[in-house]
């Protein structure tokens, strides 16, 4: 087929009560039980708005407050997809795996794939140099059961966000795929979309049309929030992306979303309540064959073309999510400014409706290696604003604005092929696609 | 398009060949 529904499902998570040791394997399962009547609710209404596939957040069966020792109860062991496994039609052909069972079954009766996040186990043993102490490995893991409820993925996450001590990191990268009527697929979780392996490699070596993406994400404004971050994603990497996040406000976990290569089809993003959201869109199964599939960009073209516009203002540092940012305030109303570090140099030319005296905004460049909750090297040119006048409060989180940009164009001497352009607008909304433009050499910039 | 209240706009770009192979672990646990 050359379009399929999909529909994501963000989920207000039920966490278990915090506990200094595992509960039973019944209050284990009478917690995922309720996770799971709430997805059911989600699943059977997708299905019956025609929507060929669901998918649903990581952690969602069970939540994230776990020590190793306290979320084994919640783990089943999951085999892998060459076994050709119903568990609806045989539950206890692998051992106890209530929840692989029910979720099976979820897909069969409401003849829909269904995607979701739970735990693997396996036992090991001395002779695995690698066992852990207590004899077996814990993986965060995405399963896929298609329309029928047969098992056709299984991806243990290969990049593990740190404080994700419960689970073991898989000894090997799986780059995990399948194929359907309606595209090839492939698969991944959370952290692992700032990868190379496997994010980029399920996009250019295994050429897969679409991407099932359950996560957690915690909003870092403004720069690593989960809409803008993932939307771009899907837009640089050309490949439809169904994000699916949890729904927690108090971690500021919200934002989930159907994302294409040429539009943002469909977002939610909520930080007022505490509900879960469905959200359905028709996408193409193959966006590669489209004559409106995106041209490639030369990110640093436009940019090592020009001079760096001169200025008579310092500089000044500022930390984002502790990585040190060079900047330089935006002091009029209109400009052209440039600021570097090391081996990048970011432009920008904007105009403002007006400058407000009681906002400050800054161009901000950052060349260097991230090492917080993991380690990856990072070139970004963000304009962003500042918490209050003061300088020093650039680059720390921020949620609405007033000042009005009637013309910007914002570009870099990027060494990387891989940028991804967002724009966020007062409220954590994102810029609708009629706003602005990726123009070939690598200007994100207002239409005109 | 209409002016528009920018909170932020970025290229945020991922340079891959310098990585580790695995993107690693910063500190451990933050509850």
């Amino acid at each position: 087929t050359d379009t399929f529904i999909a529909a994501v499902y963000e989920h207000a998570v039920i966490l278990p009560n915090k506990t200094e040791t595992p509960v039973s394997k019944e209050e284990a399962l009478l917690l995922m039980n309720k996770n799971m009547d709430v997805l059911e609710k989600a699943v059977k209404l997708a299905a019956r708005q025609g929507a060929h596939i669901i998918v649903t957040p990581e952690d969602g069966v069970y939540g994230w407050v776990f020590t190793r020792e306290t979320i084994y109860p919640y783990l089943e062991d999951i085999p892998h997809p060459e076994v050709n496994w119903i568990p609806c039609k045989e539950p206890q052909r692998f051992g106890y795996a209530p929840v692989q069972e029910r979720l099976s079954c979820l897909a069969k009766h409401n003849s829909i794939y269904v995607v979701a996040n739970i735990g693997d186990k396996k036992p090991c043993n001395a002779s695995d140099l690698q066992c852990p102490p207590d004899g077996r490995y814990q993986y965060n893991t995405n399963v896929v059961f298609d329309s029928e409820g047969r098992l056709v993925a299984r991806y243990h996450k290969y990049n593990l966000y740190a404080p994700e001590t419960q689970f073991d990191f898989p000894k090997d990268l799986e780059l995990v795929t399948f194929g359907t009527p309606f595209g090839k697929f492939g698969i991944f979780t959370c952290f692992d979309i700032f990868s190379y392996d496997p994010a980029v490699v399920l996009v250019e070596k295994l050429q897969v049309d679409s991407v099932l993406f359950p996560t957690a994400w915690g909003n870092l404004l403004p720069l690593l929030s989960a809409v803008p971050f993932h939307s771009a994603w899907a837009r640089a990497m050309g490949v439809n992306l169904l994000a699916a996040n949890a729904h927690n406000t108090t971690n500021h976990m919200t934002g989930s979303g159907i994302y294409s290569p040429e539009a943002v089809n469909v977002y939610h993003y909520d930080m007022e309540t505490e509900s879960g959201q469905l959200m359905l869109s028709e996408l193409k199964s193959r966006p590669r064959n489209e004559p409106t599939y995106p041209a490639p960009v030369d990110w640093g073209a436009y940019a090592k073309g020009i001079r760096p516009f001169s200025s008579e203002q310092s500089d000044f540092s500022g930390m984002f999510y502790f990585d040190r940012f060079t900047f330089t305030e935006l002091k009029r109303s209109a400009g052209n400014y440039t600021v570097c570090q090391k081996d990048l140099c970011c432009h920008l030319t904007y105009k403002m409706s007006e400058k407000r005296t009681d906002e400050s905004y800054a161009l901000g460049a950052f060349d260097g290696l991230h090492t917080v909750e993991g380690q990856y090297y990072l070139q970004i040119c963000a304009l962003v604003k500042c918490q209050t006048t003061d300088l020093s409060t650039c680059g720390k989180p921020i949620g609405s604005a007033f000042t009005k940009f009637e013309e910007f164009s914002l570009s870099g001497t990027f060494g990387t092929s891989y940028v991804f352009p967002q724009l966020t607008l007062s409220g954590s909304q994102l810029g609708p696609e009629r706003y602005y433009e990726i123009s070939r050499d690598g200007r994100l910039k207002s239409r005109s | 398009g209409p002016p528009v209240p920018v909170l932020a706009m970025a290229l945020y770009g991922r340079v891959f060949e310098k990585d580790a192979p695995r993107l690693g672990q910063g500190p451990v646990k933050s509850e």
